[in-house]
């Protein structure tokens, strides 16, 4: 049950945030994590401290458009500065996949084909999504056993849950039976306005014990570590982000140990 | 010189945020302005009051997948309850565009083909886009005399503009040759933080004039506005979102008059 795409259609929620701290606040547990960058704005590429670099096989474009199984799957994966976290890269090029992938056997299977081979080798994988519901978030649900799903406690990002828990009730009906929801986090939370307060309470009415109760506040931190390629918790590990991070790794490792 | 997109790949940085009220501040100075929701997540049609709602001929995916020009294509658009602001809506089905529209003819011009016909009914016309490149961009950037780009100051959104700089230059090469920038517009900018006033420099320095004085503040009015399906100057005039959208109406229309 170790892989997690970290999902949300709506643009701007904390997706990369919480796919790159919580990786890196996992590996400091001794966790060994690898990170999947499955947005052509490659940002937790960047994110990491990788940016522009592509693994001794390329980045997650060429693993998507393999022709055979790879020899060897740890050619697409790069080490961090971080210990225990590395990553597979993503680049501009991905960007034409939503469209290559379509004319391509068993076009939805294409990541979970490589992720399925690299299981072994690390205790959790999470993979950062682009803002759509194309072949590539797509692909991201295909490959997971969970989906993590970042929430914006305003209007818009509120509307955009149902398309979301649809798009995955259809992923459960075909693709991937057996695709759940590991957790729902707040993110960006500001519960000092009525629209934030009543957003959660939404929320919480309707996905219930899957809320995490660690809610990551708004923290500039966590909007600078990245221009420092350096998750939050290695960037400033006494900052409200990195401690927010730090918790929600508890809580996930918690919950995992109740399975 | 009416046909504007308003266009960022990069997640919740105020693209709807800015169209609806750009749209609604417009209409208040006695422009008719016709607002084009291009997203699938349908945030600009909801956030005007029109959620759910099709135009007599249906919505912008019926607009986008037409076999001949529409008899009167203004059967695809609804008025709203602002004055002199009207909606072309989307909807979930635009979700399956980006793949049906790849086999059409001229399927990067077929926004283009309809807005067209529309442009002597109205003053301005403002056009949303999703958080990607794909061909729902595409259509948007081919439709348009003009781009406008919100911006979020912080780094993740300014790696992404050199991404949207390329496309914008790959479609003046080709699908519209005299397409150019309207205007940069720094949204929910928060200058206490010296990332923001960093990421504000390095912006200002890449894009001189073309970036507005007028600078969006953070407002949680702009965020409550589209839960009671109104544009924030409607909702609250007083707010410091709508302040700042009605300022920016003015500049637009200044500048305008100075081509
Ligand atoms: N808790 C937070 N406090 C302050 N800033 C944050 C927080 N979480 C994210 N950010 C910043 O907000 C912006 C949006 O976050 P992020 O890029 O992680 O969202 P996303 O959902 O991955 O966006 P996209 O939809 O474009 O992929 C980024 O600039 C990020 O640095
Ligand atoms: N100046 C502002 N002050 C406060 N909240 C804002 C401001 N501008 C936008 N918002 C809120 O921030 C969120 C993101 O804005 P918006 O949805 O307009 O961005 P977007 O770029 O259209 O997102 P997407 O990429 O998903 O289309 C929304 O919940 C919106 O209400
Ligand atoms: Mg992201
Ligand atoms: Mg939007």
């Amino acid at each position: 049950m170790n892989v997690i795409t970290v999902t949300n259609q709506k643009g701007g929620v904390g997706k990369t945030t919480t796919a790159i701290n919580l990786a890196a606040a996992l590996a400091a547990t001794g966790d060994r994590v690898l990170l999947v960058d499955m947005d052509p704005q490659a940002n937790a590429t960047s994110g990491v401290g990788c940016k522009g670099q592509r693994a001794a096989a390329g980045t997650v474009y060429d693993a998507l458009t393999l022709t055979e199984p790879p020899a060897s799957p740890l050619d697409f994966v790069l080490a961090t500065s971080t210990e225990r976290l590395s990553v597979i890269p993503a680049s501009r090029e991905l960007a034409g996949a939503e469209v290559e992938l379509i004319p391509l056997p068993a076009r939805e299977y294409r990541l979970k084909a490589v992720l399925d081979l690299l299981r072994p080798q690390f205790d959790t994988i999470l993979i950062d999504s682009p803002p759509s519901l194309g072949l590539l978030t797509l692909n991201a649900l295909v490959a997971a056993d969970r989906v993590l799903i970042p929430l914006h406690c305003e209007y818009f990002a509120l509307e955009g849950l149902a398309d979301l828990v649809g798009t995955m009730r259809r992923v459960r009906g075909g693709l991937n039976p057996t695709l759940d929801v590991e957790g729902v986090l707040l993110t960006m939370n500001d519960d000092r306005t009525n629209l934030g307060q009543q957003v959660a309470r939404d929320v919480r009415e309707f996905f219930r014990e899957k809320v995490y109760h660690t809610v990551i506040p708004r923290n500039v931190r966590l909007a600078e570590a990245p221009s420092h390629g350096l998750p939050v918790t290695v960037y400033d590990p006494k900052s409200r982000g990195a401690e927010a991070y730090t918790s929600l790794a508890t809580e996930f490792l918690k919950r995992r140990q109740a399975v």
